[in-house]
């Protein structure tokens, strides 16, 4: 029984990658079976993990080549439990034809199909807004994530969010399109600012809030930068321990295992 | 003789919106008319000055109602020598409607000749990544500001984000596409990632990097939750000298005046 898990929201730089990356290797480390889909051109999540050479066959055949078996598409590292499909090289054209693929927001629902047999979870790390790409992200999954940076553009940015949820849900009477909660990361509890919008936000959404806070965590800024996830570069720094509290509180929570 | 300033990157949350917010308002505290104009769906430029109401015309009517004229969409605050385009409520099918009209890169750059002897300046607020509403950002502008955030993630985005923008120019013999410079943008002093990751980028790309760095700034936090520029918040703060020294910066290395 697969669990697809989508990280998306609207505004931009709010962890998405970074929760995608660090969640996957919780699972992972968990002796769950993974796979970590980059939806995104940018291809951060094949450089938090130190793939430094682009990928030939990996999300642009993912949408392009829809004969290719996914089998075709996916990667390892030396991490164990985890299979990739990474983000390759897509020129500004590649990118304008995936775009038109992915208008039918079940493309990618569907493509996942013949990988539910072989992961406990597929983690979809999508682009900021709400684009075909991540349109396709929300709808392939059975538990979205919102990551929220807590500073006031980031919350506008959710209502935004919230009402296109809606209405692509109305669009797909037929699928039941869940938020599993917003997660509150990057928090830096020296920042007034950010204490009071979590106040607000716990207060206007407190049910959707993950209990679990990822705090703003220097070894997390390093992980990237060396190209790890921050599991296995500091098992045990607080970003590491914030994302093995948020597998477990979202498998209890959706009594995933 | 307007000049039409693009802020644009690969990555999420890199400091577009606050840098066009605060480059607008310093030229315009330097007594030049400025035209902001918010390519973003999130709508962060309205929320960066107060404006808590939705308009009723704005970047949807500009690329979806190309017969009306620049003037109805057009709209002011409180703010002297400041005129805005806000971004206004769009559906996810407007969006993609938008994007289609978009798939045309020199659309806005047409949309917006009428406006060019009214202005000094018209500054353009775009969308993360290399979608429509970005290419139409680029392909507009006299010159192109690059945000960037000291972080691995960003720098490698932005090596891509620059492919794309030579492949873009390639598309467009006739128009001289123009990279105004690589802007560092919420700089942590107290990072050693922060300042080893600007060292690497002058080091590479010294010549395009703007002298002037924005630094983190508690200010510039503050001033977006609260609706107002970091200049009207508080002018002596690091955040609202480094974006006047930033317009000085632009005005002297273009002869901008
Ligand atoms: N908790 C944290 N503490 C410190 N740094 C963090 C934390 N979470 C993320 N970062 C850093 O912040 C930057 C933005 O994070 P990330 O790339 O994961 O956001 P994103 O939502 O995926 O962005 P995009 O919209 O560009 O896809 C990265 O450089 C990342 O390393
Ligand atoms: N120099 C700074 N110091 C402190 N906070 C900053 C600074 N610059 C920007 N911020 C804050 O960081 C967040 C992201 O900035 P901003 O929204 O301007 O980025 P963006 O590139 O426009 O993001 P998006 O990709 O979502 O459009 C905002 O909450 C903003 O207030
Ligand atoms: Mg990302
Ligand atoms: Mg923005």
């Amino acid at each position: 029984m697969t669990t697809v898990i989508s990280f998306v929201s609207q505004k931009g730089g709010v962890g998405k990658t970074t929760s995608a990356v660090n969640l996957a290797t919780a699972f992972a480390f968990g002796e769950y079976k993974v796979l970590l889909i980059d939806l995104d051109p940018q291809s951060s999540v094949r450089f938090s993990f130190g793939v430094k050479n682009p990928v030939d066959l990996g999300t642009k055949e993912l949408f392009l080549k829809p004969d290719l078996p996914l089998q075709r598409l996916i990667r390892r590292t030396d991490q164990e439990n985890m299979h990739f499909i990474f983000s390759n090289q897509m020129t500004l054209h590649e990118e304008q034809l995936i775009s038109h693929v992915a208008e039918d927001d079940g493309f990618l629902r569907r493509r996942l199909e013949e990988a539910y047999l072989t992961y406990d979870f597929i983690l979809i790390d999508a682009p900021a807004a709400t684009g075909p790409l991540s349109l396709n992200a929300v709808c392939a999954a059975d538990l979205n994530i919102l990551p929220l940076q807590c500073e006031s553009l980031a919350v506008k940015s959710l209502k935004r969010f919230l009402v296109s949820f809606n209405e692509l849900q109305k669009k797909l009477p037929h699928r039941e399109l869940k938020i599993a909660g917003i997660l509150l990361t990057m928090f830096d509890k020296d920042l007034e600012i950010h204490k009071k919008v979590a106040q607000q936000i716990n207060k206007a959404l407190g049910g959707s809030v993950f209990k679990t806070v990822i705090p703003k965590n220097a070894q997390i800024t390093e992980s990237s930068a060396l190209g790890r996830s921050v599991i296995t570069y500091d098992l045990k720094s607080e970003g590491s321990s914030a994302y093995i509290r948020l597998m477990d509180e979202l498998i209890d929570k959706f009594r995933l295992r």
